[in-house]
């Protein structure tokens, strides 16, 4: 079995890039094969697991220029439990060459000659609906939607959500929700409490029971290139991501 | 003297549009002419002074379809201290639309006309880097940079600083840096107090003195359509950018 998902959504700063690189780390700490793509010119999941993007010669902009090498384009950082696949800023030449041949299953093509062997192929997209997050969403079988509980990014995700549904109309019928996952939830204020009992209201079953607390500690780990389990394993950033690995092994392996 | 100032980050969820509506009011509350556009297709501006994106009639798109007149596209918001320019999804086409005739100069040319009714004119601008945010830095005088003190957004603000040093060669000689305005610090943990020095150390004169600091209140106003000040005068965030208002007239007045 083997599952390529996308963490997607247009709003910036909710929490993607944390949820990609330690969402990887606990399937495959969890004993999955797993690679993670770096499809955001930010590369912010680059230095999240301490690399530099302007050192990388080899980059997921590869996938679009046809020279994608498997033996050159993955590498393993240190102390993660998965593949990896780094970007820098070279790949957001993609998202402006709007020439009129916009080819959006240049990944899912790319990706076709590696699928068996990884169990997860995890994508963590850029904040928006560019050439790259369209690929993406083309190429995966699901789409991880983190969402804050905040009102503005509640605003944004009808138009997430009509997005998706378009694609699954034209170039990626089998595209479906793995979730929607709550995340920097602060337990103790009212606004997060009213506006995640909306989300289940709105969504039921496909909200995430794993819910993901702010925990500073998530935001420091990447300052130091390491998953939140390898900088604190005591810490509930790690029990959040650990039990969300949990969830969606044990969701994938009943389906 | 009429000052046009973009607040832009390519970075998202750094905290752009809530700092461009509580600015706009405490300015306005300060006895400023204010005017604040709403420059970003997601619209969160326009959603957080109480109006509805979908039903806009007049959007901030009228000033690139050559459309623009003030008294159908500039409205008054219940509550508000400022005059505003509201947006809707509709603006995307912009971006999309990448025509061979890229006109950096559109919104300069059609403010041009009100610029002197205004003492401000604030832009919150999209997270990309598209035409819409380089229409923004083409046209103004300044640009208020919100960064977090967290160690992606770090990272996004040398791409970020390159992207104004290349406006300035070429479509916009004028454009200073208003200041950097660190955002949702929380001054009770290390990485916020570590990554200000660094930002303080590296950027100095240009860091505003006025810190913004994580409070929750901040984010509950806009889902009642209200200013912080007018949401909860007695909190931090009321505190905080009535301080910003005060630090940026000052620092206009002396100039
Ligand atoms: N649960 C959490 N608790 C506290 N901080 C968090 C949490 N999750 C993420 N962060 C921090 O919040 C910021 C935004 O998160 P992140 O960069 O993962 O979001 P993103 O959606 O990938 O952003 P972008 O849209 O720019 O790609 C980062 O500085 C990150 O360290
Ligand atoms: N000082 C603060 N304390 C707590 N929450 C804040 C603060 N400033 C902003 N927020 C909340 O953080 C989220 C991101 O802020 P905001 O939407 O203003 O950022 P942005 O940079 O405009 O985002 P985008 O890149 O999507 O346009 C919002 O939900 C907002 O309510
Ligand atoms: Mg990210
Ligand atoms: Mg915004």
């Amino acid at each position: 079995m083997s599952k390529i998902i996308a963490i997607a959504n247009q709003k910036g700063g909710v929490g993607k890039t944390t949820t990609a690189i330690n969402l990887a780390d606990t399937l495959g700490i969890l004993e999955k094969k797993v690679l993670l793509i770096d499809l955001d010119p930010q590369a912010n999941a680059t230095s999240g697991v301490g690399l530099v993007p302007l050192d990388i010669k080899y980059s997921s902009l590869s996938f679009f220029t046809n020279t994608f090498k498997p033996k050159y384009n993955i590498v393993k950082p240190d102390s993660a439990h998965f593949d990896f696949i780094p970007s820098n800023i070279r790949l957001a030449s993609i998202e402006v060459n709007k020439s009129k041949s916009i080819d959006l299953f240049k990944l899912k093509r790319a990706l076709a000659n590696i699928i068996e062997n990884y169990e997860y192929i995890l994508i963590d997209c850029s904040p928006s609906f560019g050439l790259l997050t369209l690929n993406a969403l083309t190429a995966s079988h699901s789409v991880i939607i983190p969402v804050q509980c905040e009102f503005y990014a509640l605003e944004g995700l009808n138009k997430l959500l009509r997005t998706i549904k378009s694609i699954k109309k034209t170039s990626n019928p089998n595209i479906d929700i793995e979730g929607l996952l709550i995340t920097m939830y602060d337990s103790r204020t009212n606004i997060s409490n009213q506006l995640r009992e909306e989300l289940i209201k709105h969504f039921e079953s496909m909200v995430f029971n794993t819910v993901i607390q702010r925990n500073i500690t998530l935001s420091e780990a990447p300052s130091y290139g390491l998953s939140i389990i390898k900088y604190n394993p005591n810490c509930i950033g790690s029990e959040n991501y650990l039990n969300l690995g949990l969830e969606l092994i044990k969701k994938n392996t009943n389906e």
